[in-house]
């Protein structure tokens, strides 16, 4: 553990945290691609498969379970409890066009030609391409409330401390992780026009995100 | 390629 992964973990647990906070506290998910929320939490899902079988650290173990449960909570609260709030019309997102190629590639491209193997690479994939559905909402809405942007803002900033948290590794423990770090690099991208704005807009603007 | 290792990130 280093001190990029530890602040990566915490800005991820920090995101959820304020999405999930402003649908309980608004009692409205207004502006939240559903979508993107049921992608996370398959993320999870298939990614800590090994949660029972492998046993790394009560952290690593402790944090599994708080994501799982977060990102389940966020589902059930955009999906059940304030469903009537949520506008689908805006969600329109494809996700057929994201799991196919994910699927695909998930078994052309893994360590391990396992069950667990697999859908751990197809978990990773997934989640770099898991934050489309809400960047499409909020360019096609061409906007986002403060708290939304705040929440991508901490969702992108956790992977690329993970970035960092690879290349200390590398250069620590020759630790290199192929198919985590290119998935990761190409996630992080996706947020580099989010982060222009968020610091031009947001910051400067203390208001809503309003996309040119 | 490292196989089966035991992925410690999360």
């Amino acid at each position: 553990m280093n001190i990029f992964r530890l602040a990566g973990d915490v800005c991820h647990l920090v995101a959820i945290i304020i999405l999930l906070l402003k649908i309980w506290r608004s009692r409205s998910c207004a502006g939240i691609s559903g979508k993107s929320q049921v992608l996370f939490a398959i993320v999870f899902t298939t990614r800590y498969l090994d949660l029972f079988t492998v046993f790394i650290s009560p952290y690593n173990t402790i944090m599994k379970v708080v994501f799982l449960a977060l990102s389940y909570a966020t589902v059930y609260l955009i999906y059940m409890r304030f469903r009537n709030t949520f506008n689908s019309e805006n969600d329109s997102f494809r996700l057929e066009f994201l799991l196919v190629p994910v699927i695909g590639l998930s078994f052309l491209e893994n360590y391990a030609f396992t069950p667990l193997e697999i859908l751990w690479t197809f978990s990773i994939f997934l989640e770099s391409v898991a934050i489309m559905p809400q960047l499409f909402m909020i360019t096609k809405t061409g906007e986002a409330e403060s708290i939304t942007t705040h929440y991508l803002f901490f969702l992108g900033l956790y992977r690329a401390l993970y970035i960092a948290n690879w290349v200390w590794r590398y250069h620590t423990e020759g630790f290199f992780d192929q198919i985590a770090v290119v998935s990761g690099v190409v996630q992080t991208i996706f947020y580099i026009d989010f982060f222009y704005l968020y610091v031009t807009k947001v910051l400067r603007g203390r208001g809503k995100m309003t996309l040119p | 390629h490292a196989l089966n290792m035991a992925h410690d990130e999360l």
